[in-house]
């Protein structure tokens, strides 16, 4: 059930599907889960589409985790907002709001094959883990395989380095196919999140560039109230700002493609921490760390439903 | 051990390059190691001023130690012991489960 399952370990990728599969099954009238292809290695691309289940046209927001394998705190919080959303849906008028006029569209594993070698392998694994046929190394970062200024700074030509970007855009079925899917519902995805570690920070496009996007006020004004009521729950700072100047210039990445194709609200969250534990963040800390994030996540979906001043 | 203990020795270090040589000396080094760099993503974005987190193998690190302070750049542990760390991620009661 939804309250055995344990939300404050990292699970397999295994574990992960079944408990998509379960939702699918127990929450038949908020949860559909549906595959959108197969990775490299032949893994399902499963999304959880979550929201009231309704004929009437609805906005959606998407939220993916797991781009890169290692950053396991990711796929924690996927589940984490699931579960939060489905618990609260009778309880909480503002998550009920959300779920009766938005469907949210949650990839809690996008590199299925990269996490999968992580938990067996390489717990520092990042990329995806296609070949190559010309370099022994394998895999793609699946941050710099997007179609917005692909392989341009940021990212490297190079196989073996971790930011490589692919033989060309979305060589990488993963991102394909996620692209695909983003392209063939744009109208209606008005937000795109993606989940990182580690760096406290809510960003927003551009990173490719030092350029201020159209509609900053709007976005920038989304960040920092996102910001603030996370650090209402536990006093955990965050920093927010375009990409490429409160991080660095990468090209090719999600949040930018998913902004250049017409989504208005596209953020990448560095979760916690600052660096005590990098990316072996302790199952002790995916409670607090998740329940600030909720907090972020549903002022953004609140300020898309309230379009922006 | 989780992992066959692969990382047992290795260590997360912190630097901060103050000067852009320090930075491009860095750099060098860090191709030549081929570290794991855990922020930032790449080598390229190591510059004056960048906090860069690198991941070194046990075999490396004395190596990577004794050039950092020959060229006295300063640097921070964040994690003396990787495979520690590694296993202290999951909950005493997640271990036992394996077990």
């Amino acid at each position: 059930s939804l309250s055995e399952y344990n939300y404050e370990v990292y699970h397999s990728l295994e574990d992960i599907q079944n408990w998509m599969h379960h939702l699918n099954q127990t929450q038949p009238g908020l949860v559909r889960v549906f595959s959108i292809g197969r990775s490299y290695e032949g893994r399902p691309l499963f999304i959880l589409q979550l929201g009231r289940k309704s004929r009437a046209y609805k906005r959606a927001v998407w939220i993916d985790c797991g781009i890169h394998a290692r950053e396991w705190i990711g796929p924690a919080f996927c589940q984490w907002f699931a579960r939060d959303a489905l618990l609260t849906y009778k309880t909480d008028p503002a998550m009920r709001k959300m779920l009766n006029h938005l469907y949210f569209y949650i990839m809690p594993v996008l590199n299925v094959d990269g996490y999968h070698f992580s938990w067996t392998h390489d717990r520092f694994w990042r990329k995806t883990r296609s070949r190559n046929s010309r370099f022994r190394c394998r895999g793609v970062d699946a941050n710099r395989n997007w179609k917005v200024k692909w392989c341009d700074e940021g990212a490297s030509a190079h196989p073996c380095d971790d930011t490589y970007c692919g033989p060309f855009p979305e060589s990488e079925p993963e991102v394909k196919a996620v692209a695909d899917f983003l392209r063939k519902h744009r109208k209606r995805i008005r937000a795109y999140l993606s989940f990182h570690a580690y760096a406290q920070m809510l960003l927003y496009p551009y990173s490719y560039k030092h350029a201020t996007i159209p509609n900053v006020s709007c976005v920038g004004f989304a960040a920092h109230k996102a910001v603030k009521a996370l650090r209402s729950a536990h006093g955990t700072q965050y920093r927010h700002g375009p990409a490429s100047q409160t991080l660095y210039v990468s090209s090719g990445n999600s949040m930018d493609w998913a902004y250049k194709n017409g989504i208005p609200y596209a953020f990448a969250f560095e979760l916690r921490d600052t660096g005590q534990f990098g990316f072996l963040l302790p199952e002790k800390l995916i409670k607090p760390t998740c329940t600030e994030t909720m907090l972020a996540v549903k002022n953004i979906t609140m300020h898309l439903l309230r379009k922006c001043p | 051990h989780p992992y066959d203990n692969r990382y047992a020795g290795d260590k997360v270090i912190r630097l901060t390059p103050k000067t852009e040589e320090e930075a491009f000396a860095l750099k060098n080094i860090y191709h030549r190691l081929q570290v794991d760099l855990w922020q930032p993503s790449s080598i390229s974005c190591v510059s004056e001023g960048t906090v860069t987190d690198v991941h070194i193998p046990q075999n490396a690190s004395r190596t990577l130690l004794a050039f950092l302070q020959e060229a006295r750049i300063q640097y921070k542990v964040l994690i003396e012991d990787l495979q520690k760390a590694v296993e202290n991620e999951k909950s005493l009661q997640t271990q036992r489960n394996r077990r």
